[in-house]
């Protein structure tokens, strides 16, 4: 799934 | 995390570290274009506006304040104390032509219609063209310090480990986002052209010449 509102990354 | 993210990481805080010391060594940000500067701040703040809502990690937590911190420092260092070495006549794109664009993007293509989503997927394409005036700015000047040119090295090897890192993620996760693999696409493709004089004239000792 693309990646919702969960910004895990820098 | 994973080795690519770690090393994209590290890639970027070695940029961002090279920058300040260029700056406070020479005591000049001679070469160094302030409107990508501006730029890569609104980036991070825009970005990591979820600081206050969602704790990923202590390292994600510190990270992002030291990106936040060191732009603004930057900033300040550019356009308030080393202010007489900035060279605003080179230093001339037009950052509207892209701070616009990328927002009224970000209104049409983005994962979610919110707020803080509008933001980070704005911030996303932003920083995908944010090196436009550094660039624009070597070529005016047709040479960049060899400092400079790390920096540049450095800045733009982050976004390119970042797209292993998301094919990586891809693979042994199942995870991707579009947004960010296609604007990170672009980002480093916007460096291949420096990573080519990097590479053939930097790393033999001379001096990053742009033909002119």
């Amino acid at each position: 799934s693309v990646e919702g509102n969960n910004h895990d990354e820098l | 995390m994973n080795i690519f993210r770690l090393a994209g990481d590290l890639s970027h805080l070695l940029a961002i570290i090279l920058l300040l010391i260029k700056i406070w060594k020479t005591r000049s940000c001679a070469g160094i274009s302030g409107k990508s500067q501006i730029l890569f701040a609104v980036v991070y703040i825009s970005r990591y506006l979820d600081l206050v809502t969602t704790f990923v990690s202590v390292y994600n937590t510190v990270m992002k304040l030291v990106f936040i911190v060191s732009s603004v420092a930057t900033l300040y260092m550019m356009y308030v104390k080393f202010k007489a070495t900035y060279d605003h006549n080179h230093d001339s794109f037009r950052i509207e032509f892209l701070l616009v664009p990328c927002f009224v993007l970000a209104l049409l293509i983005h994962a979610a219609f919110t707020p803080l989503e509008i933001l980070w997927t704005f911030s996303i394409y932003l920083e995908a063209v944010a090196i436009l005036p550094q660039l624009f700015l070597v070529s005016k000047t047709g040479e960049a310090e060899s400092i400079t040119s790390h920096y540049l090295f450095a800045l733009g090897s982050y976004r390119a480990l970042y797209l292993l890192n998301w094919i990586y993620r891809y693979y042994a996760e199942g995870h991707y986002d579009l947004i960010a693999i296609f604007a990170g696409a672009i980002q480093t493709i916007l460096y291949c052209d420096f990573f080519y004089l990097y590479i053939t004239k930097v790393l033999k000792g001379k001096k990053l010449q742009l033909p002119a």
